[in-house]
């Protein structure tokens, strides 16, 4: 552990918190991309299949948080909260993110195993999740503060573990070049919405696009 | 902490 992937996992959990907070208080998914929610679903659940075979009191711990509260955001979404969404503006086509992961997680695993494909899969569909919620904030043009804080703290996370690999690799050499490659490529995928968050909802005005 | 592996990240 260091204090970069500490912070980031801290800025996954607020994340977390901000959208569960901005559902339950406004009593509303408005602005919110189903099919992202849903991808993030699927990311924890191929990800952290060795829940069942191994035991660390931190990443256990936070792999149950990431399960069940991407489940009960789902929940919310499907049930209590579903008048509030608009399916005919989450239109992002998946299935081209879940192929384009599978294809790469079978052609290019760490091991031929199941649980080291599905984790293969789940590292680069995480890297591209974002783009259902980042194509509909690109559709309307425009966004709740609310929302933008949520996207902000879920790049932040994984910006910070880019640090956090350099910090492991000067430290213990160790690399992991996947994680490496599908965690900048999913914070260049955030750096255009950061730009704007950094030069307009900072500074207190709305988050429209240009 | 143990040996270092990628799956000791989230």
């Amino acid at each position: 552990m260091n204090i970069f992937r500490l912070a980031g996992d801290l800025f996954h959990l607020i994340s977390i918190f901000i959208l569960i907070h901005k559902m339950t208080t406004s009593k509303s998914c408005s602005g919110i991309s189903f099919k992202s929610q849903a991808l993030y679903l699927l990311v924890y659940v191929t990800r952290y299949l060795d829940l069942f075979w191994t035991f660390a009191l931190y990443n256990s711990t936070m792999k149950i948080i990431f399960i069940g509260s991407s489940a009960y955001v789902l929940h919310l979404m499907t049930g209590p909260f579903k008048p509030t969404h608009d399916p005919n503006i989450d239109t992002f086509k998946v299935r081209y993110l879940i192929g384009g992961a599978a294809i790469l997680a079978l052609l290019f695993p760490y091991k031929w195993t199941p649980a080291e494909v599905l984790w293969t899969f789940s590292i680069w569909l995480e890297s591209v999740a974002i783009l259902p919620q980042l194509f509909m904030v690109q559709r309307t043009g425009a966004a709740e503060t609310i929302t933008t804080h949520y996207i902000f703290a879920l790049g932040a996370y994984r910006a910070l573990y880019i640090p956090n690999w350099i910090y492991r690799y000067l430290t213990s050499t160790f690399w992991d070049p996947l994680s490496i490659i599908a965690g900048v490529i999913q914070t260049v995928l955030y750096s255009d919405f950061f730009y704007i968050y950094y030069t307009k909802v900072l500074q207190g005005r709305k988050f429209e696009l240009p | 902490e143990a040996k270092p592996s990628r799956h000791d990240e989230l």
